[in-house]
């Protein structure tokens, strides 16, 4: 059997939130590492990756490899019943064909239990090659989510530059056009507060709006984002989830016919 | 504006 619980409960409602609307049935691959979920949204231009290891959770057994096929929508209407401060413990047979998920208030005095069916997904995973990104930015991801929405009010489409001065966003439409120069900073109190470049080589990609306002619902998760750039590659926007693992979105880039 | 490419055609499936 699959048991994991996890003490705070708001992460996964928080991961439900982010990814729900990007992805419609997906499995959650389980196993004595933890839950990892890849896949693809429906027009096949962005990819989700989700990494919960097993040492994140109050306790986790997984006695076999399990793909719990899952509709985000409904896994999410279900999270929408736990509080922000409830224990969420998932639990699923081997052969079973239903999860459940199970939330403990604070102080233990109200225990819900929620069962939800399991569908058969047959999902091939990408194969993410491991790569040496020519530009990594680290920036607040308030600010990233302030941006990319200012952005999508003037265009669809954002160019993203990076160079040794910091990170650049620009796009253009009927009304006009707009530019947004995040320079590195590392001069502040909180590290969290800082902007990060570390560059290998100047690069600039084009990429649809949509999708970066999509990937910005993940905001909740982390203080920080990061964005990894190489030339001719998806972006990856990676929210890291603390001593839990990461929730990272690939987007395919916009190129020049 | 460009043309939109597929994730797919980078992450080959496995």
């Amino acid at each position: 059997m699959f048991e994991g619980r996890l003490l705070q409960g708001s992460l996964l409602k928080k991961v439900l939130e982010a990814i729900k609307d990007l992805v419609t049935d997906t499995n959650f691959d389980c196993s004595e590492t933890g839950i990892a979920l890849q896949a693809m949204d429906s027009s096949h231009v962005a990819l989700v990756s989700l990494l919960l290891k097993d040492t994140g959770f109050d306790h986790f057994r997984c006695d076999r490899n399990l793909a719990l096929g899952i509709n985000l929508q409904n896994m999410s209407k279900m999270l929408k019943c736990a509080g922000n401060d409830d224990i969420i413990t998932l639990k699923a047979e081997d052969e079973g064909d239903t999860i459940t998920f199970m939330f403990e208030s604070p102080n233990q005095d109200k225990i819900s239990d929620f069962e939800m069916k399991l569908m058969d997904i047959d999902s091939e995973h990408l194969g993410i090659p491991d790569t040496d990104y020519q530009a990594i930015v680290t920036m607040p991801s308030a600010e990233f989510q302030r941006i990319v929405r200012d952005l999508s009010s003037i265009g669809d489409t954002a160019v993203i530059g990076v160079t040794k001065e910091g990170i650049s966003f620009s796009t253009g439409g009927d009304i006009g056009k707009a530019n947004i120069v995040c320079r590195q900073n590392t001069n502040v109190d909180k590290e969290e507060d800082q902007t990060t470049v570390e560059i290998h080589e100047p690069v600039s990609l084009t990429f649809a709006l949509r999708y970066l306002n999509s990937f910005t619902k993940a905001t909740a998760l982390s203080p920080q984002v990061t964005l990894s750039l190489s030339k001719e590659l998806p972006i990856v926007v990676e929210y890291k989830i603390e001593k839990m693992g990461f929730l990272r979105f690939y987007l395919a880039p916009k190129i020049e016919e | 504006k460009g043309r939109q490419t597929s994730i797919a055609s980078f992450f080959g499936a496995k």
